[in-house]
């Protein structure tokens, strides 16, 4: 599996600190993955 | 060619010292401007301008603000993705922005 | 021939080295023209209405942001001290720091994509030290 660790809670850090984790992230679509598994429609969203 | 060569390397140190002493420079320009009193207070956001950056805008925005040196791990587990928050130097806070 | 080549091996790393560096000073000033524009936008709005936004409905730099399609399922688990979260998400997200939500309001006039201005440029010169307006040019 792979992982990304940061640091956050400074402003003005890097431009790119996010952008590997948006690739990874946006390279795999679950969502895709779930409709194609013809998986169960999604549970109600939880209230933070 | 070896003199040339020689004079553009020093002339590239050059270069690079005076890029070396901006960039210290702006560096510090920059914390003394976000660390003021008087900007800390104003440096601020709404929700609207939030919803107005992201494509579409009747996306679920979270909201994290962290101490800092807050670590942040986005992990690819079986299925979908966890995201773990862990501070050392006080509370997170997480909270979603409202629709309207 | 051998000198020429070292010479030549070190020219090329030291403009690498200076492309990086210049990369690197011009996000710091983008980065001082952006905060600076978002301080004196509040400060216009603060005067125009008389008065500073209700306590919460603001949200103060710095934070990052996370954004979803609205029906992304996400379990939450939070520890008593609020020091620890675990979030589990099952559909994909972005996550974004201030400075690139305070570019994409615009606050940064254009500088960052090269759509800036002449009206705008004059006011980012105007937000920077003298010694950095030609970087910003």
């Amino acid at each position: 599996r792979s992982r990304i660790l940061i640091s956050i809670g400074e402003s003005f850090g890097s431009a790119d600190k996010f952008q590997k984790i948006n690739e990874m992230v946006s390279s795999t679509d679950w969502s895709l993955k779930r409709r194609l598994d013809g998986g169960s429609a999604p549970k109600p969203l939880k209230r933070l | 060619r070896f003199p040339a060569l020689q004079r553009e390397v020093s002339e590239l140190t050059e270069a690079e010292e005076k890029l070396d002493e901006l960039i210290n420079k702006c560096s510090l320009q920059l914390r003394l401007l976000t660390e003021d009193t008087h900007n800390k207070k104003l440096g601020y956001v709404r929700c609207q301008d939030l919803r107005n950056t992201v494509n579409p805008p009747d996306q679920i925005i979270m909201v994290i603000r962290a101490p800092p040196e807050t670590q942040m791990q986005v992990s690819e587990p079986s299925e979908g993705y966890q995201i773990s928050l862990k501070s050392s130097k006080g509370p997170i806070d997480v909270f979603l922005c409202p629709e309207d | 021939a051998q000198e020429c080549r070292n010479l030549e091996l070190e020219k090329q790393k030291r403009l690498e080295r200076i492309r990086q560096k210049r990369a690197q000073l011009e996000e710091l000033i983008l980065q001082q023209i952006a905060f600076k524009n978002l301080v004196q936008r509040n400060q216009a709005s603060e005067a125009l209405s008389q008065s500073t936004p209700p306590p919460g409905s603001v949200i103060q730099l710095p934070f990052i942001i996370l954004n979803t399609d609205v029906r992304t399922v996400i379990d939450c688990s939070i520890s008593s001290d609020k020091c620890e979260y675990l979030f589990n998400f099952d559909n994909t997200f972005e996550i974004h720091d201030d400075v690139e939500i305070l570019k994409r309001m615009g606050m940064s006039l254009g500088l960052e994509n090269g759509t800036c201005s002449p009206e705008n440029l004059s006011v980012a010169t105007s937000l920077v030290p003298k010694s950095l307006e030609a970087y910003v040019t």
